[in-house]
């Protein structure tokens, strides 16, 4: 299997679901061979990548919450649908899934059930993006077992920035058990020049993370008309500022992979 | 008791706690009757609205943790503590609060522990705030029962607007239990005029929500370095235009409950 990259960040809003839409939108255009195909996982109760990137309704049966039942699935192939983008598949979620969330803690391996599904079909893809939800839950704590590194959008404010260390010390926890996690890196996230607490933030977190600081994806107009357009920057306007950033970070995230 | 709301929406970053925060510091503001007290619940383990209010670190036994231990407390009133505004008080989170979460779901009577919480203590105070977390989980499910009434900030952007539908789900079920849980209604927060995509999303929600509309909370830079600051925007900068927005809020939820 290629990279297992989990965006996250238990702070709301930061940007995790838009950049992992559009981290799997502009990869295909990196790589030579269009043989590859990318796989987007929304561990989200509230869908929003789902939403962005698949104009399916999905029945509770076909999404990841058929991942967490009582009894582990034999198979998840049927889990993996296609989405408008010919490389791009989604693992999609459902606000139905809010129901179980309760009842997983009793449940067996409840950990372990998104790497069982990725010891199964990871191989078919060549990079596999999981979006998490703004917690250190159940699902999260399953995308840090199933990943091999993580990415962290950081918005330059200070509530973004405070809750660092409590992540750091959930990811600290679970080496114990994937001792391979990989921290990434910060991707400096929503960011507006001219706002000068911005740009101090900013200089702090690149002081902390020097080369641990993978992108800059400016705020931009353009990402909010994308969502209410219900789709990606590199649909709706892939000659924009907000384009060329995730491109560029899509390419320092494959560099530090070795791909491509 | 006086009013008990609850800032919520499950939608990450939308402003919840900033509202919840700048709501406290603002309602003494209004009283003629200055021995009023309001008191702020903060039911996020990531304890945001605990950094932004109070200067304090507090034990676990002394946070909203200890309300949701294995034995219901006899008495929650160690609990609530001073800030340093004199009318306002605090019950703190605390992020040492995720390790318990996932044994909560086991516990008895676990909706109910603010419930119980609050007929204790709840007459003491005016108005009572709760900054609910990114979720729907055991906590906002506590602030819902509760909770008389419930306020959601809502920025005028397709993600935010998405999840009303799945609140408004939950605020149904909360009332087969709590049938007096009123929705008092949005607050279109983080606005930004020029933005096109906002304001029709801005129209819509207007027309959508009609007089359950009430207020608009532009973006501004001064609540970002107001938080930066860590105070809220009543110290940092009472003559702007932020900290009137959030005043004409206040003095619009009190008449919604016929206070002052
Ligand atoms: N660079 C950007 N410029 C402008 N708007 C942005 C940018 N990135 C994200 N947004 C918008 O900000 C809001 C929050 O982004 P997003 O939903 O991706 O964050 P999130 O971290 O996934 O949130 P949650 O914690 O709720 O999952 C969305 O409305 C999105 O369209
Ligand atoms: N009106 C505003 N203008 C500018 N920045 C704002 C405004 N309201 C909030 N913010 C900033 O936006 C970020 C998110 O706000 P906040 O933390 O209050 O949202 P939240 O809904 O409580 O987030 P979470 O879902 O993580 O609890 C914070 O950095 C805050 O300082
Ligand atoms: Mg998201
Ligand atoms: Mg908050």
């Amino acid at each position: 299997m290629g990279a297992v990259i989990a965006l996250t960040n238990q702070k709301g809003g930061v940007g995790k679901t838009t950049l992992a839409v559009n981290q799997a939108a502009c990869l295909p255009d990196l790589r030579k061979n269009t043989d590859r195909r990318d796989l987007l996982i929304d561990t989200d109760i509230q869908a929003n990548a789902t939403f962005l990137i698949s104009k399916e309704t999905f029945g509770y049966r076909d999404t990841i919450g058929a991942l967490f039942q009582e009894t582990i699935l034999e198979s998840g192939r049927h889990l993996v649908h296609g989405t408008e983008r010919e490389n791009l598949f989604i693992v999609p979620s459902s606000p139905l899934m809010a129901a179980e969330e309760q009842r997983i803690p009793f449940r067996e391996r409840r950990g372990e059930r998104l790497s069982l599904f990725l010891k199964e079909v990871g191989d078919e893809f060549d990079i596999v993006l999981i979006d998490c939800p703004p917690a250190l839950n159940i699902f999260v704590l399953n995308s840090f077992f199933a990943a091999d590194s993580i990415l962290v959008p950081m918005p330059p404010e200070e509530l973004a920035v405070q809750g660092f260390e409590q992540l750091m010390g959930q990811i600290a926890a679970v080496r114990a058990v994937n001792p391979d996690l990989a921290f990434l890196g910060v991707v400096i996230n929503m960011f507006t020049e001219r706002i000068l607490v911005q740009s101090e933030i900013r200089s702090f977190l690149e002081e902390q993370f020097g080369d641990r600081v993978l992108g800059l994806i400016h705020r931009s107009i353009i990402l909010q008309e994308a969502s209410a357009s219900r789709t990606t920057v590199a649909d709706y306007a892939p000659n924009s500022r907000a384009y060329e950033e995730y491109r560029r970070l899509a390419q320092r995230v494959a560099s530090e992979y070795g791909l491509m």
